[in-house]
């Protein structure tokens, strides 16, 4: 495992454990799109399938098993945890995601690496998580407010993505036979979904002020 | 082994 994977990973964790400890701790999703949570929740439970099928490392177990039990446990406490839900803001958080869900199917099963349930399963989890983040993005632009920890969830989760596609630049010079198109088209696709969120972070922190999207 | 493309990332 290279730096830069490693690096994503950390970061990639680091966004659950900044959302947790929004949630678990203060108590809130304020500004927090249930809709992505729960498409987040599909990505993996549709990724990890053969999570006890085929052991990698116990690294890899661990960290699947983080992400799937992050992702459910936070769909969980937005929807019935009885003061964390009162904070969910539901009248802004309106996009449309099962309109994702369907056509990223569709893709998968016209593009995959194999014509099987699991390969399927996987490309499937590729292209949803690659507009995943759309439903977070049109809420943080409808928030007045972004507060601190929101905006720094967003950041780790795009940070994570960065250093994901520095990974297969590091991986398609030493390891060659390691390609994974379909995953790399996705993840600079999803990559760029961040770009405008990452302006206007970087922007606020330079100029100290605090973090709106404009509309 | 070469041509294997495990599914290795999370």
């Amino acid at each position: 495992m290279n730096a830069f994977r490693l690096a994503g990973d950390m970061t990639h964790l680091l966004s659950v454990v900044v959302l947790l400890l929004k949630i678990h701790t203060i108590k809130s999703c304020a500004g927090i799109s249930l809709k992505t949570q729960e498409l987040y929740a599909l990505v993996f439970a549709a990724r990890y399938l053969d999570l006890f099928i085929h052991f990698i490392s116990l690294y890899n177990t661990v960290m699947k098993l983080v992400f799937l039990a992050s992702s459910f446990s936070i769909v969980w406490y937005m929807r019935r945890h009885k003061i964390v839900r009162r904070t969910y803001d539901k009248d802004h958080d309106t996009f449309r995601h099962h309109f994702l869900v369907l056509p990223c199917l569709a893709l998968a099963l016209l593009i995959n690496e194999r014509f099987t349930f699991r390969e399927v399963m996987w490309a499937f989890s590729i292209y949803l998580e690659a507009v995943a983040i759309l439903p977070q993005l049109v809420l943080l632009q409808r928030t007045r407010n972004i507060d601190n920890l929101t905006g720094q969830y967003v950041f780790f989760l795009g940070a994570y993505r960065v250093l994901y596609i520095l990974n297969w630049i590091y991986r398609y010079f030493t390891e060659p036979h390691f390609v994974h198109w379909i995953s790399w088209v996705a993840g600079i696709v999803q990559t760029l979904l961040y770009a405008d969120f990452f302006y206007y972070y970087i922007m606020s922190w330079k100029n100290n002020v605090k973090l709106e999207l404009p509309a | 082994a070469a041509g294997d493309n495990v599914k290795d990332e999370l």
